[in-house]
């Protein structure tokens, strides 16, 4: 099973990821007294790309609307931030003695933390991204709702219209957000349910003309056509609300699949 | 935004990929 839940995250940190753990390996090793070259110039480079992540995150903190990622990324951030400072303070060491064993263990730390860091700022900002989905879903539920008290042609074109472009930027931010997934699972179900939704979204909006063409005229079988329309709706919250079980596992949940 | 954190993080993952890298190239050789 993959370590990292999308195919974004894991292209990030997958490479450092697998140098981290050769410089551990290298170390455990019994370090083989090599003296370390100056790091000044790499060091630089980290710290650098650290503090440019942090001013993005902190922005994106300060500015959302989301409290969780409001609350998590600053400490996330941190993180990151005292890993660039652990990395500084091992150059220094090790300019000054390119044996320095307290220096080896800062890098191998502040490696490990960067490492760390990093996946943490993205979890969050991948959960955040996430929510925003979800919420979306749950809109489309809440428009769902409604079918229930559509009477009459003129409401049936005003959920038309509400409904539309919520359930078109739901299927294409899901199909998105399926591709990016590495849990091949987690994927199927999602596709399968986009797909049934699409599928039903057209039924159920037939369904409501049926019931509204029969309240209109001699009003029989309108128990029955009332009661398909809400089979219908059923049918496309059930599926809408898997979407947002399954949109927010990880391959850490694989309990659930058991 | 979105886009940027996701590139500014990569960035990070690779300067300290090459870090390693260059800290591995003296240890191994």
């Amino acid at each position: 099973m993959p370590v990292f839940h999308t195919k974004t995250i894991e292209s990030i940190l997958e490479p450092v990821a697998q140098q981290v753990s050769r410089l551990v390996i290298i170390h455990e090793e019994g370090e083989a007294g090599h003296e370390m070259p100056d790091l000044e110039r790499p060091v630089f480079a980290v710290s650098k790309a650290v503090t440019n992540l942090v001013k993005v995150g902190r922005e994106m903190s300060t500015s959302t609307d989301d409290l969780i990622l409001k609350q998590d990324m600053p400490q996330a951030l941190n993180k990151v931030d005292e890993a660039a400072r652990l990395l500084v303070e091992a150059a220094k060491l090790s300019k000054i003695d390119p044996l320095s064993k307290p220096a080896r263990m800062k890098l191998i730390e502040g490696s490990r933390w960067i490492l760390q860091g990093t996946s943490n700022v993205l979890l969050v900002f991948d959960e955040s991204e996430v929510r925003k989905i979800v919420q979306d879903c749950k809109k489309t539920l809440d428009y769902l709702s409604v079918a229930e008290v559509v009477e009459n042609m003129e409401d049936l074109v005003q959920f038309v219209r509400d409904l539309s472009p919520i359930l078109s930027r739901v299927t294409v931010e899901v199909c998105k957000r399926t591709e990016d997934l590495t849990h091949q699972i987690h994927r199927e179900v999602l596709n399968r349910c986009v797909e049934q939704v699409k599928t039903l979204a057209p039924i159920l909006i037939c369904s409501m003309k049926i019931f509204i063409q029969i309240l209109s005229q001699d009003g029989k079988g309108v128990e029955e056509a009332a009661e398909n329309r809400n089979y219908l709706c059923g049918r496309m919250s059930e599926e809408l609300n898997e979407i947002i079980r399954v949109l927010q596992l990880t391959t850490y949940d694989e309990d659930e699949w058991d | 935004d979105s886009s940027e954190m996701v590139r500014q993080a990569r960035i990070l993952a690779q300067s300290t990929a090459e870090l390693i890298q260059a800290i591995r190239g003296e240890a191994e050789a």
